[in-house]
């Protein structure tokens, strides 16, 4: 309909100009500026119409459309301001923290502090417990989980180039979450190579090769004598609210070999935002510790979000995330650090502190 | 923010086995609210 309200008008342009003192034909004459304008606004007209069918065709497939930057921009700076006012009104605290903790529920009986006592909202948000509010379970064949939250997804990873899935239709490698040094994705690289080039393997085949691949990352549980290893791979991806206790624990005994500081971006981890943003988890910026515990490998790798200013580490103080030079190259390698020079590590006892996510 | 655990746990030895009482079970259910020290997932020898 444009393109012909257009025509009218060119023809109208037309006749005006010329039509009336030349011959017939010469009105049907459009200058070429005038066809490439035409043209461009027919191709401009035809891509707003795909877009808009695309994203309809997105939302009858249930996924919501990512917010616009300048609307992230400004909730963002909207959101610091008010932070900054409220640290400055001290009798305005208690109400605050109050009103915060209704709309997250958040427990605040269990805040090892009375809440005219934290100086900022940061402070609130990184609470500690009060002593005994997190009992361990002292069970040595269990693990327990390292963060207050809610369970989103687990399994166990059973094939080469194992993916996990953010919400169905997004999936993302292991190795991409851990990094391409990590024990298991290392060895993996040169397996899923070799399956590429041997098509004919069964699936069977292709199993063993995985578990030898895993017993391989950690040789201590390799049981050369049965047929398969004793112990498989498993995750589990656990998402902490806004209200929720942000400290990390220990989830075993844990000797940590390996960490890794990923600078990335900082999309929210929300349900919509899992659901909008692909690989998600390999975006945002995270931090990895990756060791041994007494049945093999252990990884705990911890995913930033908006909300999130910082990842601080209790066993590496010196650590700094979220740095505005490092947000240039988000996509860059990650900064690795062995905590093994001398095959020790970081013991952590099963419960011991290991991590905070910081706000602001 | 989002914590993602990525382990290794006993499984049985053979896949006819995949129920027997070795085999690392997961305690809880997607959806789940779980706290810091509680079990995830136990295993048990045989």
């Amino acid at each position: 309909s444009s393109l012909k309200k257009l025509h009218k008008t060119a023809e109208a342009r037309a006749f005006v100009n010329g039509g009336g003192g030349g011959s017939k034909g010469d009105s049907f004459l459009l200058p070429g500026a005038t066809v490439a304008t035409l043209l461009m606004l027919g191709v401009l007209h035809g891509r707003r119409m795909y877009e808009d069918r695309k994203a309809e065709e997105a939302r009858e497939n249930g996924a919501e459309l990512e917010f616009q930057p300048d609307v992230k921009v400004a909730a963002s700076a909207l959101h610091f301001q008010m932070l900054g006012i409220i640290d400055k009104c001290v009798s305005l605290r208690p109400h605050v923290y109050g009103a915060w903790a209704r709309a997250f529920h958040s427990n605040l009986e269990e805040a090892a502090l009375p809440l005219d006592e934290y100086a900022s909202l940061r402070e609130f948000f990184v609470r500690t417990l009060k002593e005994g509010s997190r009992p361990i379970d002292p069970d040595p064949r269990c693990l327990v989980s390292p963060v207050d939250g809610t369970v989103l997804r687990f399994g166990e990873l059973r094939e080469a180039g194992a993916m996990i899935e953010q919400v169905k239709g997004f999936s993302y490698s292991v190795f991409s979450l851990l990094g391409a040094n990590s024990f298991l994705p290392m060895i993996a690289k040169g397996d899923m190579h070799e399956e590429s080039s041997e098509p004919e393997n069964t699936s069977r085949e292709k199993n063993k090769k995985s578990w030898l691949r895993v017993s391989l990352a950690s040789p201590k549980v390799w049981d050369p004598v049965s047929e398969r290893p004793m112990n498989g791979l498993f995750y589990c991806v656990i998402y902490l609210k806004p209200g929720d206790y942000h400290r990390i624990h220990a989830p075993a005994d844990w000797n940590v070999l390996v960490r890794r500081h990923f600078s990335g971006r900082l999309f929210p981890v929300n349900e919509r935002a899992t659901r909008t943003i692909r690989n998600l988890y390999v975006e945002n910026e995270r931090v990895v510790l990756e060791g041994l515990w007494k049945e093999g490998f252990m990884a705990l790798a911890a995913i930033g979000a908006t909300n999130i200013g910082s990842i601080e580490l209790s066993i590496e103080p010196e650590l700094q995330t979220n740095q505005a030079r490092k947000k240039l190259l988000p996509s860059g390698p990650p900064e690795e650090q062995l905590y093994e020079p001398d095959g020790i590590g970081r013991m952590l006892k099963k419960g011991d502190e290991v991590a905070a996510f910081n706000m602001g | 923010s989002t914590v993602v655990l990525v382990f290794q746990a006993p499984i049985s030895l053979s896949q006819e086995k995949r129920d027997s009482s070795s085999e690392f079970k997961f305690l809880v259910q997607r959806g789940d609210r779980v706290r810091v020290g509680e079990a995830l997932g136990r295993w048990y020898d045989q």
